[in-house]
């Protein structure tokens, strides 16, 4: 018998995965790869459990969410004029919350948690590093506060973050000509 | 239409598309 056809839950906009391994003996452009895209609930979960959690890639890794057409890099036209809300995570924190924090990344993402700010939205990356991993959601344009502390103050009730912590964004130009530790933060909540 | 979901509603697919 022909098995019935089974429902699928479409998602607002079609996502793709992308993994970076550095490897320092090839531009850095070739440790980018793009592994695969999806558009339903159903294949997002496919994909996450299939592959390997984030907390057990090694140093210098990345995965990266982004809207299917956007490249995972400042230099993206749709990235350049945008920001980051940077999480960055003490060592133990690799082992206790990492994967929680980032699938709650990714279920604001698909699920378009951000309402009319959705659109903003570009994706999402996390790094794997020795000295402490980050978790970011990167957005498109920096300027638009209003968009960019919505997205910021629901990401952080999101993640069950302590109204003591503070997380900060920070726009793309500014890291790109700064060292990481002195890159200013454009907001806060 | 816009299609958003809640959490709970993605994470009610988490395991029976791992059990597929």
């Amino acid at each position: 018998a022909a098995l019935e056809p089974v429902e699928t839950h479409p998602l607002q906009s079609r996502w793709a995965l992308w993994f970076f391994k550095n490897m320092k003996s090839q531009p850095w452009q070739c440790n980018l790869r793009l592994v695969t895209t999806f558009n339903t609930v159903e294949d997002f979960w496919a994909l996450h459990t299939h592959i390997q959690l984030a907390s057990k890639l090694s140093s210098g890794c990345d995965y990266s969410i982004f809207k299917d057409g956007i490249e995972p890099m400042w230099e993206d036209s749709r990235n350049k004029r945008g920001g980051r809300w940077l999480i960055t995570l003490s060592k133990q924190q690799r082992h206790s919350d990492l994967d929680a924090l980032w699938l709650e990344t990714l279920l604001c993402l698909i699920g378009e948690a951000f309402d009319e700010y959705s659109e903003e939205v570009c994706g999402a990356v996390i790094n794997i590093r020795a000295k402490g991993d980050k978790i970011a959601i990167w957005t498109r344009e920096a300027e638009n506060r209003e968009a960019v502390t919505y997205i910021g103050r629901v990401y952080k009730e999101r993640l069950g973050l302590s109204s003591k912590v503070v997380i900060g964004y920070q726009a793309h130009a500014d890291t790109a000509t700064k060292s990481s530790s002195l890159t200013k933060n454009k907001f806060v909540v | 239409e816009k299609k958003s979901y809640d959490r709970e509603f993605l994470l009610g697919f988490q395991f029976i598309v791992a059990s597929m």
